[in-house]
């Protein structure tokens, strides 16, 4: 279950409270998966209490936009610790599907592939199964294919340190790189942190989702959970 | 195998100081909900009188609703998200799936809470842990009782950081972040955060 709570000292509108907690939250709680589960609790609450006094902000305000932003923020810093935390993860993973020719499609494709239990096994194992990424993009429940186009589709892993080559392709222009250096990829699968990188070719829209991996001991923990 | 070497996530993304938001105070108890004596009920209170605070929320989509949030929708409704001054959290039991019981024991936890403060509809409430056993209100109404009657609430970092410690169900971490900002007109402001989560993890809220 997900359960947060985030106070403030500003005085905020409930209905643009509303707003920018809504908007922060599509942004960022609602784009990570540990397991794929939702559950029947999942709450996320934000009280302002205008303790520090300036006039009240409303939507119309010109700090509106400022603040939301910052809530986003802030949210996505937040979320990214529970993906951290992941019951036994071991490593933190940025799914980045870009140029998608919609948004949606960016986003289930980018929760599909966070979502794979068996992405989620090769990257605990530093296994560097780009057949799987290709797979469970594949199966996204896409309403149409205006996004993905085979002959089109790029694949990377990309390293979050500064060692070079930063980006390894596995998939160029829908064409699987079989020589892939996997000495190198095996070192960007080391990492604690790195990110999967999926361009679709199709359009300019672009979805994140923050996922890790699965361990054992996410089975030992979840495994005996109500004893 | 070669997956990585366990990390210390602990010492990498607890802070060990923080400054946080004027006008609130929290407190939290291990009121016996945990079988392993862990702290396990929070408050959260707004004490800044200088304004009616405002509240909103997402909740989870999931079909099967538990009490507490649907307790909270109520509240958020009939208030319009206007002065909510509470928040009060329990680990251990999520009450979901409790039927009316479970609505009955999210209400009092409600108004156990709005009772110390002397207000109607003015705390919110949430639940986290087992899904489908019934919430053990004696532990949890002692628990709200002596928080208010031995006033444990205060607003320095061991607080903040007990609170978070007391809604981690399975976490390996608390998660509390807090950040002060400055906008373009030079006020400043600061946002705490705090989140539990570990597994059952891929909210979609509204």
């Amino acid at each position: 279950t997900l359960l947060g709570y985030i106070v403030t000292d500003l005085p905020i509108q409930s209905q643009a409270l509303q707003n920018m907690l809504t908007h922060s939250t599509d942004r960022s709680f609602n784009c990570i998966s540990v397991d794929g589960d939702m559950s029947t609790n999942d709450t996320i609450c934000m009280i302002a209490n205008g303790a520090v006094e300036i006039p009240e902000i409303t939507q119309k305000s010109s700090e509106f936009e400022e603040v939301k932003q910052q809530v986003t923020e802030f949210g996505q810093r937040l979320a990214k610790l529970v993906v951290r935390d992941g019951e036994g993860a071991t490593k933190f993973v940025t799914v980045n599907v870009k140029n998608a020719y919609q948004f949606q499609d960016a986003k289930i494709i980018a929760e599909s592939i966070s979502n794979s239990m068996l992405v989620k096994c090769a990257l605990y194992g530093q296994d560097a199964n780009w057949g799987r990424i290709l797979c469970a993009i594949g199966y996204a429940k896409l309403g149409n294919l205006r996004s993905l186009d085979t002959d089109k589709i790029n694949v990377s892993f990309v390293a979050t340190d500064d060692s070079q080559p930063h980006e390894l392709k596995l998939v160029v222009n829908g064409v699987p790189q079989l020589n892939i250096d996997e000495e190198r990829a095996s070192e960007i699968l080391a990492l604690p942190d790195l990110e999967v990188s999926v361009d679709l070719g199709t359009g300019t829209e672009e979805a994140q989702f923050w996922t890790c991996d699965l361990s054992h001991e996410y089975v030992t923990i979840n495994g005996d959970y109500r004893s | 195998q070669k997956a990585s070497k366990a990390i210390d996530k602990y010492a990498l993304y607890v802070p060990k100081t923080g400054v946080f938001p004027k006008g609130f105070k929290v407190a939290a108890v291990a009121s016996g909900v945990k079988k392993n004596g862990n702290l396990d009920l929070g408050v959260l209170l707004n004490v800044n009188k200088s304004y009616e605070s405002s509240a909103a929320a997402v909740f989870t989509t999931n079909k099967f609703q538990a009490a507490p949030v649907l307790t909270c929708k109520r509240i958020l409704k009939s208030t319009n998200g206007k002065g909510i001054n509470a928040i009060v959290v329990n680990s251990g039991c999520a009450n979901s799936v409790t039927g009316e019981l479970g609505m009955k024991d999210a209400e009092n936890m409600v108004n156990l809470v709005d009772k110390e403060i002397n207000s109607k509809n003015s705390t919110l409430v949430m639940s986290t842990g087992v899904i489908g056993q019934r919430l053990s209100m004696d532990k949890i109404s002692k628990g709200i009782e002596d928080i208010f009657k031995q006033n444990k609430f205060n607003n320095d970092f061991e607080s903040w950081l007990n609170i978070a410690k007391s809604i981690c169900t399975t976490d390996t971490f608390p998660k509390l972040i807090t950040s002060t900002f400055t906008l373009t007109s030079g006020v400043k402001y600061t946002l705490t955060g705090m989140a539990k989560g570990a597994g059952m993890i891929c909210p979609n809220m509204a």
